[in-house]
């Protein structure tokens, strides 16, 4: 593995770990989207079904595959505890939790069946995720801007989710260069999409709360 | 081609 790859993975690793621990040790669920994290529960599952298939590839690619499913399982069960022990909060966050995302799941369901690398169901599932994962963060980014401001929490969890997306790409240019692997078109598309996503969410991010005043975006 | 694809990311 080469050095992008591993930060990328963990930052990954933190952005999830910053939500989890954040809500299991303040119960504060201030400006976290459940859209987003259910969508990112879908997006495992559907990518890591070759776990099923027992094509082994490392120790590392299954710890971390198991450990992505069950975290963001474990995520939208803490949330949905706040209904009873944070009633307030989770009232107010369903309020302003309202991307439809129905469109999100029709449209990564469409691309999957147009553009995967093999029309088998592990493919089509596989094609499935990393377009859903591209689009998941629009409803958290969708409430940020309704609600005007940002927690530091969203921020610090949108800022190492941003950056390991970022990172995928020098990282799949080195496997290209360096390490002779196949250029996977499929992945490198998507990935850029979703940096693109969050790109535009750190200039305003820079523009609005750098620059003074709160987050909002267009 | 028949070979499945590998994904070695995540």
């Amino acid at each position: 593995m080469n050095p992008f790859r591993i930060a990328a993975d963990l930052s990954h690793l933190a952005s999830i770990l910053i939500l989890l621990r954040t809500i299991q040790t303040t119960n504060c669920i201030d400006g976290v989207s459940l859209k987003t994290q259910v969508l990112y529960v879908l997006v495992f599952v559907s990518r890591y079904l070759d776990l099923l298939t027992l094509h082994w590839i490392s120790l590392y690619n299954t710890l971390m595959k198991v450990f992505f499913i069950s975290s963001s399982i474990y995520i939208v069960v803490l949330l949905q505890r706040a209904k009873v022990s944070n009633a307030v909060a989770y009232k107010e966050m369903i309020l302003k939790d309202s991307f439809k995302i129905g469109y999100l799941l029709g449209g990564s369901a469409v691309l999957a069946l147009l553009f995967n690398e093999r029309f088998t169901f592990i493919d089509v599932a596989w094609s499935f995720s990393v377009w859903l994962e591209s689009i998941a963060i629009l409803p958290q980014l969708f409430m940020l801007s309704k609600s005007g401001k940002a927690q530091s929490l969203t921020i610090h969890y949108i800022f190492a989710l941003g950056l390991y997306r970022a990172l995928y790409i020098p990282n799949w240019i080195w496997r290209w260069l360096v390490e002779n692997k196949n250029f996977q078109k499929l992945a490198f598309v998507t990935g850029v999409i979703q940096t693109l996503l969050y790109s535009d969410f750190f200039y305003i991010y820079y523009k609005k709360v750098i620059k003074g005043g709160g987050v909002s975006l267009p | 081609s028949n070979t499945a694809p590998v994904h070695d990311e995540l």
